[in-house]
C-alpha cells in the first residue's frame, strides 16, 4: 500500500522520510553519541531552501482564489519555518558543545517538522489541485442538467458545441490525474468511469436527437425522452464517481478496511 | 506559480535529507 498517494509527492518526501526515520530509530536506539560535526553549513542549505518555500508558498496563496487553500497552506509554512529555527539553534548549541543531547533533540524534530511541513504544504496544494478538476467536473455535470430544455436541432447544435469543450478539459485533466495516482485501485476506478462517460458521449447526442425528431413527428416521445433521461443520468453517475475517487487517498482506503 | 512550489518542496526535501544524512553519517561512525 503506498504512503503517498500522488507520484509527485512520493518522489519529493519518500526519500526525506526514509532518512529521517532511520535517524529517529539510530536517536531511540541511543546510537547518536558520538561527537556531531559542524552542520552550520548543510543547516543554512536548508534554512535557504525554508526562504524560499516559504516565499513561494505566500505567494502562492496571495494568487489563489481558493479559500481552503488559503486556510490549509499558512499553518503548514509556519510549521516548515518554526522547524527550521530548531535547526539553526541546534547548530548553535553544537558548535558550543558537539556532544549536546539537547541540541540532537532538536536536530530530530527540527527535520521530522520540515518533513511534516512540507507534507501538510504539498497536501493541502495537491487537494486545491483536485478542487480545480472538480470544477470541471460540475461544468460538465451542469450542462447535462440542462438537456431537458433542448428539443430543436439548432439548440442541439449549441448544446453540443457547448459541451465538447468542457467534455473534453474534464477528460483530459482525469486522465492526467489517473496517471499522478500511486493508488493502483483509485486508478483503474478513474479510468473505468473516464472511459464510461466517453462511450455514453454519442449515445448521449443520439438520444437527444431522437427525442427531438420524436417530438417533431409526435411518435414515441416518451420513449425517447426516457432513453435520452437515462443516458443522463448514467453519464451524470459515473461523473459523480469521478469527483469521489478523485477525492479518495490511500488514508481513506486504510479506513474502510 | 504552482510549479515553482513543487520545485522548492523537493529542493527543500533534498536539502534536509542531506542534512539527515550527514547526522547519521556521524552518529553510525
Amino acid at each position: 500500500m503506498p504512503v503517498f498517494h500522488t507520484k509527485t509527492i512520493e518522489s519529493i518526501l519518500e526519500p526525506v522520510a526514509v532518512q529521517v526515520s532511520k535517524l529517529v530509530i539510530l536517536h531511540e536506539e541511543a546510537e547518536d553519541g558520538n561527537a556531531m560535526p559542524d552542520l552550520c553549513r548543510p543547516i543554512q542549505v536548508v534554512k535557504l531552501a525554508v526562504d524560499n518555500l516559504v516565499k513561494v508558498g505566500y505567494e502562492t496563496i496571495n494568487f489563489s482564489d481558493d479559500q481552503i487553500l488559503k486556510q490549509d497552506m499558512p499553518p503548514a509554512l509556519r510549521r516548515v519555518e518554526e522547524s527550521s529555527i530548531l535547526l539553526l539553534q541546534a547548530s548553535d548549541m553544537l558548535r558550543a558543545d558537539p556532544y549536546s543531547a539537547p541540541a540532537r533533540k532538536k536536530l530530530i524534530e527540527g527535520s521530522r517538522g520540515i518533513l511534516q511541513g512540507t507534507s501538510a504544504l504539498l497536501l493541502a496544494f495537491d487537494e486545491s489541485e483536485v478542487r480545480k478538476i472538480i470544477r470541471v467536473c460540475k461544468n460538465v455535470l451542469e450542462y447535462l442538467a440542462i438537456t431537458e430544455v433542448v428539443d430543436r436541432m439548432e439548440d442541439l447544435v449549441t448544446y453540443v458545441k457547448n459541451l465538447s469543450p468542457v467534455l473534453t478539459r474534464m477528460t483530459k485533466e482525469v486522465d492526467t490525474r489517473e496517471k499522478e495516482l500511486t493508488h493502483q485501485v483509485h486508478r483503474e476506478m478513474l479510468i473505468r468511469s473516464l472511459e464510461q462517460v466517453k462511450n455514453l458521449t454519442p449515445v448521449l447526442i443520439s438520444g437527444i436527437k431522437i427525442y427531438i425528431t420524436a417530438k417533431q413527428t409526435n411518435q414515441g416521445v416518451q420513449d425517447a425522452q426516457t432513453n435520452r433521461d437515462y443516458v443522463v443520468r448514467k453519464m451524470s453517475d459515473e461523473i459523480h464517481e469521478i469527483i469521489r475517487v478523485l477525492q479518495l487517498t490511500t488514508y481513506d482506503e486504510e479506513e474502510w478496511d | 506559480d504552482a510549479h515553482d512550489m513543487v520545485k522548492q518542496a523537493r529542493q527543500l526535501a533534498q536539502a534536509t535529507s542531506m542534512l539527515v544524512n550527514t547526522i547519521r553519517g556521524q552518529a553510525e561512525d
